[in-house]
């Protein structure tokens, strides 16, 4: 563990934490992607079936049900919760994710490290991770008004993939046998889909201005 | 081999 992978999985803890305080303080999901969260439902499960075959350390198991756990509270709240999910951008979160799903499952089983039930799962989790935000960008893009607190979620997230690049550079220079290339290749990409998001919350932070994205 | 191999991120 060096400082690089704890803090950005501080980022993406902070980042749940964030989306779970905000949608529990105000009682509203707005501008939140339904799609997203079950994406990350998604990749969350599928990634994590090794709970159930190795243990790596007590961090590594705990961090592993907070994620499933929190995004299942947040795709709960938004499908059943009496208040919440009066306020959920129903017409506006119309990402067809079907479309991410099915390339990224055809292409794990075609590009993985073991062709194995448990292998190529969580390969899949890894290239449906890279584009899951996707449906959340685009909520974003068709809402006016970005609250502070959505636009900070997206930044966390964002921050989290950053982080984990350096992670890998950082693994890559002191252990001698570390190398995984689809996890940086997908990783690589999922970060550049945060770049246009990046440049207009820095601005939007700098001009004293709320947070809107060019359609 | 069959355990496959060990994935220490998160």
């Amino acid at each position: 563990m060096n400082i690089f992978r704890l803090a950005g999985d501080m980022m993406h803890l902070f980042s749940i934490i964030v989306l779970l305080l905000k949608i529990n303080a105000t009682r509203s999901c707005r501008g939140v992607s339904l799609k997203t969260q079950e994406l990350y439902a998604i990749v969350f499960v599928c990634r994590y079936l090794d709970l159930f075959t190795s243990f790596i350390s007590l961090y590594n198991t705990t961090m592993k049900l907070i994620f499933l756990l929190s995004t299942f509270t947040i795709i709960y709240w938004m499908r059943f919760h009496k208040v919440i999910r009066v306020t959920y951008d129903r017409e506006q979160d119309t990402f067809r994710y079907q479309f991410l799903i099915l390339p990224c499952f055809l292409l794990a089983l075609v590009l993985n490290n073991e062709f194995s039930a448990m292998e190529v799962l969580w390969t899949f989790s890894i290239y449906l991770e890279a584009v899951a935000i996707l449906p959340q960008l685009v909520l974003l893009q068709r809402t006016n008004n970005i609250d502070n607190l959505t636009g900070n979620y997206v930044f966390l997230l964002g921050s989290y993939r950053a982080l984990y690049i350096l992670n890998w550079i950082y693994r890559f220079m002191t252990e001698p046998n570390y190398r995984q290339y689809l996890v940086w290749i997908s990783g690589i990409v999922q970060t550049i889909v945060y770049i246009d998001f990046f440049y207009y919350y820095i601005r939007s932070w700098r001009n004293n201005e709320k947070l809107s994205l060019p359609a | 081999p069959g355990e496959g191999p060990v994935h220490d991120e998160l």
